[in-house]
């Protein structure tokens, strides 16, 4: 659909002519559709629309493209410029400390162990902590998929998320681990007790990530939950999960806007291998349908 | 003819953007903004939300009856299912029934351990398995012990599951199958559940699910958190399925059953 369209308009210039205010409304009709069936909030879709709208008003004609493939090639480029390249993870520390935070059912869990897999491969040691203290066998969950390829976890179990995430940071120090990955409870941006409990874990850990996992699927409300996890806790980087589906995954779009901060890595599937760089150009396609 | 009044068009603005915002999706918004085209601005509420509830009361609720009585919980991962049976297991243990759980779902680390912490938090009877059996084989098994044990309901909790993913739908079909073959009237009840802060994927879960097994309800979850869940008005328009419940919380009474009314009230704030 788009997306052929997209292919043939990235790359030629031609000299004749300039888009039109017609043209530009025109184009960014369809595309406006798009945006909201691919679930980006309507309040970045006004913004967005505006934004290339200005840029797209008055530009230099491109040769063999009609203006509307010529709108797509700049809403594609636009994208790819807001979702932002690929950032690596900041393991300054030692060991480096990283916080997955996010709604329940976002795929935290399964992501940390998926991380530690990925900082295997890089060389680093990483220790595993299972500081969601609240889910019916969330540890045997972490430990057991852990447990698959050998990746150590923390295994004392205390009641308090805090405090376990405390002594276990302390032992990896000791046992000079590389890396700790903190899988915390799924929580709603909302919940006062458990957003205090995010922010007792944040303060007690000195991290270099904190990162929020957020399910591909989600749909008008990825804002709420981004603003409201950035502004109330301070995240550093997004990984966007279950892309192994068909949800074009408008929502990175919206976190990544309201946030600023940097989608790292995709989750592609529910095995460990399962996680990728997060590259802009495959999402902005996705997006655009 | 009626007149224009200036404060239209932003009224109408203001509107497509709850609309939008609450999940409803284009089509359903686009429809509704024709109609209040067409009607003066004091009509709008009233007609938006009369479209809405006769879209979500149009379907309705057959509650087939058996002993046991099957409910098969489907859905893509991580939106609530094994938390829902443990709510709709205490549920049916208030009215005294006497109900048993099938942890059909013998993929994912942890889920054995889960479904059974839910069972005895509610009183629930469960059959548990081994991960990597085949869960059509531990459906056959908990419906005999379902009989043998004189359980009033059989609650089979199954794997999460991506609907683009043909084998694990094909897997879903067969534990159908298995239940069917061992009773026709199995399962009597097919739940897809559904996440409440889901977009327009919801309906492509929907039409899969569907389509594969023939649902008879939806619960939608974490409906306690900010999203408002507008998208199942589309998937009701779409494959006639009704709403049953909605889950507002992650304990064991935080479910509810679905009111219509009081869903599209809270849909348009
Ligand atoms: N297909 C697919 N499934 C995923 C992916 N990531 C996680 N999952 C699955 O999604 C479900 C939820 O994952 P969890 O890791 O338990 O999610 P969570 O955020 O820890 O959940 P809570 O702790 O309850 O908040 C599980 O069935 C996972 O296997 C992914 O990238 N693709
Ligand atoms: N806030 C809230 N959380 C819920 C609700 N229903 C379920 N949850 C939470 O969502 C997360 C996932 O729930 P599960 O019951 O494990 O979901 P599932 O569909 O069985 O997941 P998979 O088996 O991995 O596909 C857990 O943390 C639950 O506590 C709800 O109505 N509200
Ligand atoms: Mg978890
Ligand atoms: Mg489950």
């Amino acid at each position: 659909g788009l997306t052929e369209k997209l292919e043939r308009a990235i790359n030629f210039f031609g000299k004749k002519g300039r888009l039109t205010p017609k043209d530009v409304k025109q184009g960014l009709e369809e595309i406006r559709k798009a945006l909201l069936e691919a679930d980006v909030n309507y309040k970045v879709v006004r913004e967005f629309i505006k934004m290339v709208e200005e840029e797209a008003t008055g530009e230099r004609v491109l040769k063999s493209f009609t203006p509307r493939e010529q709108i797509l090639k700049i809403v594609y480029e636009k994208l790819i410029e807001i979702l932002g390249k690929h950032e690596p993870l900041k393991l300054s520390r030692s060991p480096s400390p990283i916080i997955l935070l996010g709604l329940q059912g976002s795929g935290k869990t399964t992501t940390a162990v998926k991380l530690a897999y990925l900082l295997r491969k890089k060389g680093k040691n990483p220790l595993l902590v299972p500081a969601d203290v609240k889910r019916p066998a969330a540890f045997e969950q972490l430990r057991d998929l852990a447990a698959r390829y050998d990746f150590p976890v923390y295994d004392k179990r205390l009641p308090d998320a805090v405090k376990l995430s405390k002594l276990a940071l302390s032992m990896a120090v000791l046992k000079r681990y590389d890396v700790v990955i903190f899988d915390t409870a799924g929580r709603l941006h909302i919940d006062e007790e458990m957003i205090e409990e995010a922010r007792k874990i944040r303060d007690t850990v000195n991290y270099d990530e904190l990162l929020l996992v957020v399910d591909a699927m989600t749909g008008q409300d990825a804002v709420n939950v981004a603003r409201e996890f950035q502004e109330k806790v301070g995240i550093t980087g997004v990984i966007l999960t279950k892309l192994d589906g068909d949800a074009r995954g408008g929502a990175a779009l919206s976190v990544r806007r309201i946030t600023g901060k940097p989608i790292k890595y995709i989750g592609v599937g529910e095995k460990v291998e399962d996680l990728e760089e997060f590259h802009p150009e495959r999402l902005a396609s996705r997006i655009l349908g | 003819r009626r007149i224009i009044t200036r404060r239209d068009p932003q009224l109408l603005e203001e509107i497509e953007e709850v609309l939008y915002e609450g999940d409803l999706g284009v089509e359903l918004t686009e429809n509704i903004l024709e109609e209040l085209r067409k009607i003066p601005p004091e009509k709008y509420m009233d007609r938006i939300k009369e479209i809405l509830i006769s879209i979500l009361e149009g379907v309705e609720v057959k509650e087939k009856e058996g002993k046991p009585r099957v409910w098969m919980f489907v859905g893509v991962n991580g939106v609530g299912k094994t938390t829902t049976i443990g709510k709709i297991g205490k549920m049916l243990r208030k009215e005294g029934k006497r109900v048993l759980f099938a942890a059909c779902d013998t993929y994912r680390t942890g889920a054995q351990e889960q479904l059974k912490i839910w069972a005895e938090r509610v009183g629930a009877d469960i059959v548990l398995s081994q991960y990597g059996a085949d869960p059509g084989a531990v459906a056959f098994d908990a419906y005999e012990a379902a009989l043998h044990r004189g359980m009033d309901e059989l609650l089979i909790d199954t794997a999460g599951r991506l609907h683009t993913k043909h084998p694990l739908m094909e897997e879903m079909k067969k534990i159908k199958r298995v239940l069917s073959k061992k009773n026709p009237d199995a399962p009597h009840e097919i739940v897809l559940v559904v996440d409440g802060t889901t977009g327009q994927n919801a309906l492509n879960q929907a039409k899969s699910f569907h389509e594969a097994l023939g649902l008879s309800g939806i619960v939608l979850t974490k409906l306690d958190g900010t999203a408002k869940g507008g998208i199942v008005v589309h998937v009701v328009k779409e494959i006639g399925v009704p709403v049953r419940y909605i889950g507002v919380g992650e304990g064991e009474d935080d479910l509810i059953p679905f009111n219509p009314e009081e869903f599209v009230k809270a849909l348009l704030g």
